[in-house]
């Protein structure tokens, strides 16, 4: 079984939290927190604005 | 016998070329004839009086020879006999030895469910639906984040450009494939919002500034085009459903505090114009907890229920075969949440089976019944001169008439996957 989210939301500038990047929180628009192949459990976050 | 077979003369002639003819003549009439009876899409499909619907098209996948015979098999009534044999009553004594087995090869932590004692579930399709402690999945207290629905493993994930969404390794498919077109009423321009006002002519010129924005920066996707946000139900069809039922009124209230936190326009008018689509593919194998919940908090306008066929969706099977979401069955549940439009598909699998919806007590699938409701639905849009979309649709707004939808809080229990 899969699940797909399809979800819309402000650009951000920083991508992913692989890349690095920290500004600081100053960026609002969307940021990742996971990465591809990684497991997850139910309530852990994926990303956010 | 050893002296017939031995001793018997044998005299070959040909076989006259006209027999031969007949004989392809009779294999080719009967292969076009179980090709449209089976609804494949065939070139001349439909006649010309219009009298007869034309048959429901569905696409044959392409792809190597594994696929090709999992193509041929029927993998529907397969999927309904695993489930009946899942569902069969395991003797007691079988039931630790059989579980615990179960829980090694596929890696389930027994000391998470809810229900330690093995002996108390009946079969293995109680044992895959089983239920968590309560406190073994906390819920990521951001308020701005949006939380896993499921256990289980990250696919893919990122920005769709160009309204194709990457399935693995560059194989891409598009999200009007994967979501549905719009609807023949909603094509037919229904322009109410679904906050319930009328789209003033600000709006359209907001949303034609939007997507100018989108063409010029490569996100071509047309979201007014994928589903309107009207308030009322407004079935696509007539086998499309009002599938109310009553949301929680502590529910409701949450969810309206986190949408308010929006400015209250209709969620296919962004907020700014630098808005984009994310998307990402969680897959659950088999020893996962396989019920799912909501990932934010947001409110579920309509669901689209595409009865497609069913596969494996397993990471192999994703690189092997295009397209692999868009062939199988699948829930489409749309809807908004504070930052616009949001969407959660669970995709069901052969060896699953069955998706369930907790708040929709009408829907149905991997069913016999399914099947018949989409040919019918197939044949009464060809009758009324639409298009067939491909899905039967229900909206929830008889759910809760404040939001025009079903309200989800982040975290709560949405349904899940069932074998058989």
């Amino acid at each position: 079984s899969s699940i797909v989210l399809v979800f819309e939301a402000p650009m951000g500038t920083r991508r992913n939290f692989d890349a690095g990047w920290d500004d600081g929180g100053r960026n609002n628009g969307w940021t990742w927190c996971i990465g591809n192949g990684q497991h997850v459990k139910v309530g852990q976050k994926l990303g956010r604005v | 016998l050893k002296s017939a077979w031995r001793d018997t003369k044998i005299e070959w002639y040909p076989i006259p070329i006209g027999l031969g003819i007949g004989f392809l003549g009779l294999l080719q009439f009967y292969r076009s004839q179980r090709a449209e009876k089976d609804g494949w899409e065939t070139a001349e499909s439909g006649d010309v009086d219009g009298d007869r619907p034309p048959p429901r098209k569905r696409v044959r996948p392409s792809g190597p020879w594994q696929v090709q015979v999992m193509s041929t098999l029927p993998l529907k009534a397969i999927s309904r006999l695993w489930g009946r044999f899942n569902e069969l009553i395991l003797p007691y004594w079988f039931r630790v030895p059989g579980f615990k087995l179960y829980s090694w090869i596929f890696g389930v932590n027994l000391d998470e469910i809810a229900e330690p004692d093995l002996h108390a579930y009946p079969n293995l399709a109680a044992f895959f639906y089983r239920k968590l402690k309560p406190d073994v999945r906390p819920i990521d207290p951001d308020p701005c984040a949006i939380v896993s629905p499921a256990d289980g493993r990250i696919l893919q994930f990122g920005i769709i450009e160009k309204g194709e969404v990457e399935q693995v390794k560059g194989m891409t498919y598009s999200l009007e494939a994967l979501l549905g077109q719009a609807s023949p009423s909603q094509a037919a321009g229904d322009d109410t919002s679904s906050q319930g006002r009328k789209a003033s002519p600000k709006d359209s010129a907001d949303m034609a500034m939007h997507e100018e924005f989108a063409r010029v920066n490569g996100i071509s996707y047309t979201l007014p085009t994928l589903i309107s946000g009207e308030a009322k139900a407004s079935p696509a069809i007539e086998f499309s459903m009002d599938a109310s039922t009553a949301s929680k009124p502590s529910s409701e209230a949450k969810v309206k505090a986190d949408l308010a936190l929006g400015d209250g326009r209709p969620w296919y008018l962004p907020k700014t114009s630098s808005n984009a689509l994310y998307y990402v593919v969680i897959y659950l194998a088999p020893g996962d907890y396989h019920r799912f919940h909501s990932p934010n908090s947001w409110v579920v306008e309509s669901r689209r229920h595409f009865a497609g066929e069913l596969y494996s969706v397993s990471p192999y099977l994703q690189r092997m075969l295009p397209g692999l979401f868009t062939l199988n069955e699948r829930v489409v549940l749309l809807g908004r949440w504070r930052w616009g439009f949001f969407t959660f598909i669970p995709v069901g699998a052969t060896n699953v089976g069955s998706i369930k919806i907790n708040f929709d007590a009408e829907l149905r699938t991997n069913s016999l019944t399914t099947d018949t409701a989409a040919d019918r639905a197939a044949a009464l849009a060809t009758k009324k001169g639409q298009p067939y979309t491909g899905f039967t649709e229900a909206t929830y707004f008889n759910s809760s008439k404040a939001l025009g939808g079903h309200p989800l809080e982040r975290g709560e229990e949405m349904g899940g996957f069932q074998l058989g």
